[in-house]
């Protein structure tokens, strides 16, 4: 599952 | 933002750090991998493209800018200004056989079908194997440093913490990713036998030195 706003981990 | 995703990240930064240090202080980057070195630069970029298309927080943002930026100068180091003390005979992996498969794995598993996605999913790949060159090199000299192990030791343990974090967040706010989470743990499991090796000699005072 991908979040709409982008990836928040490094 | 949780305690092992803080830690894994901190313990990538130091991986980092430790790495600029040993080949600025010693003027030599003997025993590093250029190769692997190539590949993380190689992650990092295809990974944080999205630097320019999403804003997610001002600590995200500056730990990719830290994060490339340290890559290319450590590139820099070994490639140009230290480039005699570069250990080019035993830095003899083939990094194409792991560039190309992991090229391929993205373009036929990743989350979605888009040019971003794919170079973040190739870049979760190529991560989990991009030490190979490194861990390559130091069984072919049959030892480390003390300083490049703990670089070795700390960038090994980002990883692990990170799956820690995957755990937690599991459990916490039901959020996961299959391919992040996999790769990870095959990034987590090469480093392994390295860990044994740490705890086991360098901890104890004594040089990495692999059976002969």
């Amino acid at each position: 599952e991908v979040e709409e706003e982008g990836h928040d981990e490094l | 933002m949780n305690i092992f995703r803080l830690a894994g990240d901190l313990s990538h930064l130091l991986a980092i750090i430790l790495l600029l240090i040993k080949i600025w202080k010693t003027r030599s980057c003997a025993g590093i991998s250029g190769k692997s070195q190539i590949l993380f630069a190689v992650v990092y970029v295809s990974r944080y493209l999205d630097l320019v298309t999403t804003f997610i927080s001002l600590y995200n943002t500056l730990m990719k800018l830290v994060f490339i930026t340290s890559s290319f100068a450590t590139l820099y180091l070994m490639y140009v200004k230290f480039k005699a003390t570069y250990d080019h005979n035993h830095d003899s992996f083939r990094i194409e056989f792991l560039l190309l498969p992991c090229f391929v794995l993205a373009l036929l598993i990743n989350a979605s079908f888009t040019p971003l996605e794919v170079l973040w999913t190739f870049s979760i790949y190529l991560e989990a194997v991009a030490i190979l060159p490194q861990l390559f090199l130091v069984s072919k000299t049959g030892e480390a440093e003390s300083i490049t192990s703990h670089y070795l030791f700390a960038l090994g343990s980002y990883r692990a913490l990170y799956l820690l974090n995957w755990i937690y967040r599991y459990y916490a706010e039901g959020h996961y990713d299959l391919i992040a989470i996999f790769a990870g743990a095959i990034q987590t499991i090469l480093y392994c036998d390295f860990f044994y090796l740490y705890i086991t000699k360098v901890l104890k005072g004594k040089k990495l030195q692999l059976p002969a």
